[in-house]
């Protein structure tokens, strides 16, 4: 049973996950003509900043984040800001699109300049989010889960952050009994994503690295 | 946001928005 204060919590998360996406316009152009590597890398760093200006104001709307600490709040976002990003591509791929053009992104990123060695893990990734099949709801308190992460570096006052996290992962858990009451481990498999996300995150750098190489 | 430089600027600069609003 979800309390009020839970079913308050899982609304305004959830219609602030799906207001805040990135806009259309910036979407189109990665179906559009060809590019050559050095534009793919533009478009690619525009897509990326369009993505952390959605996360924050997406961020800003989950109840108690304003009141933290500001430079906590920075400190929140900066450590959630890569994961989150490969937790929304990862959607945005999972979702059913028209004929041609999964094929038309995936070769995007082939051509990028990324090295498949980072390439595959990614797409392991967005393969291994696809297969859960995650409702909305989920999706959207799995960010805010991720966001929400006491132990990102330079955060001051971690039990304020875990107090807000908690809340959220109670709720994630009975979100994730109620629409998969025959998966048990459902909500395990959720929580082991995130470890899943830590390890990409952690290569990220290196990936930038290499992309801005080649 | 190609650096952590870069992505502290786009934070802040969103996070500062809501501020004047």
């Amino acid at each position: 049973e979800f309390t009020t204060e839970q079913q308050a919590l899982m609304r305004v998360i959830t219609d602030a996950y799906n207001k805040h996406q990135i806009p259309q316009d910036v979407t189109k152009k990665l179906l559009q003509d060809q590019y050559s590597t050095e534009e793919n890398f533009l478009l690619l760093t525009e897509m990326a900043t369009s993505q952390v200006q959605v996360l924050v104001e997406f961020t800003k709307n989950i109840p108690g984040f304003l009141s933290l600490d500001r430079e906590d709040q920075i400190a929140l976002l900066k450590g959630s800001a890569v994961e989150a990003m490969f937790l929304r591509s990862a959607q945005a791929l999972n979702k059913k699109m028209p004929i041609g053009h999964t094929e038309v992104l995936e070769e995007r990123i082939h051509k990028s300049g990324i090295s498949e060695e980072f390439i595959k893990p990614m797409f392991n990734f967005y393969k291994s989010i696809g297969e859960l099949h995650m409702v909305l709801e989920e999706q959207a308190l799995l960010t805010t889960i991720t966001i929400l992460t006491p132990d990102r570096p330079y955060v001051k006052d971690q039990p304020a952050v875990e107090r807000l996290q908690e809340n959220v992962l109670d709720l994630l858990r009975k979100m994730c009994v109620l629409h998969h009451p025959q998966e048990p481990q459902y909500f395990a498999r959720l929580l082991g994503r995130l470890t899943e996300l830590r390890t990409l995150s952690h290569y990220h750098a290196e990936m930038l690295a290499s992309w801005k190489v080649n | 946001p190609a650096n952590n430089l870069g992505l502290e600027d786009i934070i802040r600069k969103a996070l500062m928005g809501n501020l004047e609003e």
